[in-house]
């Protein structure tokens, strides 16, 4: 239901042109739990923000239900990704003057979900991610990993049809990533939630069920276990 | 020659108190290469703060080469952290108006080295994490381990007495990773520079020669190999 034709970004570096993405052909089905992993570098993260709405391609096609987003409207585009995609940043991406409830409950805000459903949903999730008892804190005052779990809350609270997690365990002990990973099993199996992971994490690696290697902005290996 | 005791932080929670660091006991030698462990929001990046003159303990001292760092002047302090402490951020703490290459330099103006000697120093270590050929551009325009390896270089450039490194591998690649405890296993060996890593990664905790356990802000456990 993801098809990626041709797609391409190059970005005009200070000395030269840094071709980021380059012609990547690529296809995922719904209920998919894949890791996209590579060097530093790599592409992931563009990649990433050209399939969820949020970096314009160069040039090729990102094709969702038949859906070419990137020939919708700005309006349009920025509906159809808070109905459809949960994104998960590499930097979090907090708003500093929310908390973390009101960060996660941030998406559903916006998709008119009723209050009640909110906040059933906030303390649900902050409380799979361990850190319900830090609900009114701000952003600054959280740990790293602390910070990224609200990232990750954020994200899964819409229920949205796909996630894409740039990251997400890059700051968490085993026992947080652990407990992450169960919880978007879980989503990914019961709900049948699609999940695009960039990764560096060995552990995130061996949950997946398929893994696509980039190296310079190509597919270099693309293997479904 | 750290020589920290009854170090104690108390957050003000929105709910209640937070103690981030509990009466912690703890010291190190000169040319040690120990690695910080422990669940997220344990007390790791508080306590490197308050090492590095960061963070004001809320009780408790960090004597450093026999001087109670928190007893100097804010002037004597910052005096002190420029030329004995090299930090690494866990968010890498960047300056978003400066190139990478003047990120790097940083610290070695403000120390006052001469021009030739930062620009050698420069070439050097954005080579030695890989990144020399991106020294002309800007935070935003690099992958989060792009900028990762620029915080690293940025620490090391000044070769300062102490490194405190916080989470310096979260978002690097294997292979970045190990060219990084690479660099940092040659200047500990070769110059002496003591490294006090806070790390998730199992890769970090391999190299290290000792490892701290934190938990809910105490010592859980304390072991040299
Ligand atoms: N400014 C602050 N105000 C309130 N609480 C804080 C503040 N800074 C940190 N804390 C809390 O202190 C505790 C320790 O935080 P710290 O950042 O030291 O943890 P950490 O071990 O580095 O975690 P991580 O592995 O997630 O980076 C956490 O519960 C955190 O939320
Ligand atoms: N706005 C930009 N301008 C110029 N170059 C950019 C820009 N954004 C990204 N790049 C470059 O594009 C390449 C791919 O970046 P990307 O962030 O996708 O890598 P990544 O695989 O996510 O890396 P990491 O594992 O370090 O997060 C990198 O060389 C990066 O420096
Ligand atoms: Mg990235
Ligand atoms: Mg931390």
């Amino acid at each position: 239901i993801i098809k990626i034709s041709n797609l391409t970004k190059v970005y005009d570096g200070s000395a030269n042109e840094i071709v980021a993405v380059n012609n990547l052909n690529l296809e995922f089905e719904k209920g998919e739990f894949a890791a996209i992993v590579g060097p530093s570098g790599s592409g992931k993260t563009t990649l990433l923000n050209m399939i969820g709405g949020l970096d314009r391609p160069t040039s090729g096609e990102v094709n969702i239900d038949g859906q070419d987003i990137w020939r919708l409207s700005s309006r349009k585009l920025t509906d159809f990704r808070l109905k459809n995609i949960g994104f998960v940043f590499q930097s979090y991406n907090l708003i500093p003057v929310l908390t973390a409830g009101e960060n996660t409950e941030f998406i559903m805000q916006l998709q008119g979900k009723p209050r009640n459903e909110r906040s059933r949903r906030i303390k649900e999730l902050l409380e799979a991610v361990g850190i319900a008892d830090r609900e009114k804190s701000r952003p600054n005052k959280l740990s790293g990993g602390q910070q990224q779990r609200v990232a990750v809350a954020r994200a899964l609270a819409s229920k949205p049809t796909f996630i894409l997690a740039d990251e997400p365990t890059a700051n968490l002990d085993s026992k947080s990533t652990e407990t992450l990973l169960e919880i978007m099993e879980l989503l990914n199996k019961t709900e049948d939630v699609t999940f695009i992971f960039s990764t560096h994490d060995a552990r995130v690696v061996k949950k997946a069920r398929r893994v696509i290697t980039l190296v310079d902005g190509k597919v270099e290996s693309d293997v479904s276990k």
